[in-house]
C-alpha cells in the first residue's frame, strides 16, 4: 500500500539537530540514548526562550531550578559546551560535551575538559589567582564562610601537591600526574545518569525511532 | 590535613555539579 508512517516529532526539529547514529559514533552514547538526549535537549530548549537552542538562562535554571544570580561555574561550562562560541548550545554540542561526563568517556578525555573549565583565563595553564577565584565562587554559592588565610592555604596546598616545578601554575603534564594521584578530583566529571540514560527516563524514549 | 582544592571544587554541589539538567523531570 505504500503506507509511510510520519514521526509527529519531525516537523519540529531543534535547528542545530543531527542525526543521532552520527552522534553515536563519535562519542559513548547509543542511539537510543542520543534519542532520549533529544528529549532532554528539546525541554530545556524550550524553557525560556522557545527556539529550540539552550541558551545560558535556560541552562542555569536546569541546573539551578531557580534563574539565581550569575554562577561563575554554570558560565564555564556553558561556555565549555558552546563549542561554536555563538552563545547557544545546539544538539550536537549538547551530546558532545554530555558525552565527556559519561562513566565510560576516557579519564583523559574528562581531565582535559576539567582543565579548560579551571583555567578561567584560556592561557593554557591553572593559575594560582584563577584557583583561589574559584575556590571563593565555590564558597560564595554555597553560603560557606571560610577566612580568607583558610582558602589561601587550600589553595597553597593545593599547589603543593599538583604543582611539581613550582612556578606557581599548574601546566597539563602536572595536572595529568595530579588527577592520577587524586582521582576524586574529577568526581564530577562522571554523570551516573548517563550510564542508562533510556532507563532512568523511561519517558525519554517513548519517541525513540531506533533499536540499538 | 588541608583538603585539596580541586577536590573541594568537584565534591559540592554549587561547585559543579551538571546532575540538576537530569533532575528537573
Amino acid at each position: 500500500m505504500g503506507c509511510v508512517s510520519s514521526s509527529p516529532g519531525r516537523s519540529r526539529r531543534a535547528p542545530g539537530y543531527e542525526d543521532p547514529a552520527v552522534l553515536a559514533s563519535q562519542t559513548s552514547f547509543t542511539v537510543n540514548e542520543v534519542e532520549a538526549l533529544y528529549e532532554l535537549y528539546k525541554k530545556l530548549s524550550y524553557s525560556i526562550f522557545k527556539d529550540g537552542l539552550i541558551h545560558k538562562e535556560e541552562f542555569q535554571l536546569a541546573l539551578f531550578r531557580t534563574s539565581k544570580g550569575p554562577s561563575l561555574f554554570a558560565d564555564r561550562v556553558f561556555d565549555l559546551f558552546d563549542l561554536k562560541r555563538n552563545g547557544v548550545i545546539e544538539f550536537g554540542e549538547f551530546v558532545r560535551s554530555l558525552s565527556i561526563f559519561h562513566p565510560k568517556a576516557p579519564e583523559s578525555d574528562k581531565a582535559a575538559f576539567a582543565f579548560k573549565l579551571y583555567d578561567l583565563r584560556g592561557t593554557g595553564y591553572i593559575e594560582k589567582e584563577e584557583l583561589r577565584e574559584l575556590v571563593v565562587a565555590l564558597l560564595d554559592e554555597s553560603d560557606l564562610c571560610l577566612s580568607d588565610s583558610a582558602v589561601e592555604e587550600i589553595v597553597d596546598n593545593t599547589f603543593s601537591q599538583a604543582d611539581s616545578n613550582g612556578d606557581d601554575r599548574i601546566d597539563p603534564k602536572e595536572w595529568e600526574e595530579f588527577v592520577k594521584k587524586n582521582p576524586a578530583s574529577l568526581r564530577n566529571m562522571s554523570l551516573p545518569y548517563l550510564q542508562d540514560i533510556t532507563t532512568a527516563f523511561p519517558s525519554f524514549v517513548m519517541h525513540s525511532e531506533v533499536d540499538d | 590535613r588541608t583538603c585539596n582544592a580541586f577536590q573541594l571544587i568537584s565534591s559540592m554541589s554549587s561547585g559543579f555539579d551538571l546532575s540538576g539538567l537530569f533532575e528537573s523531570e
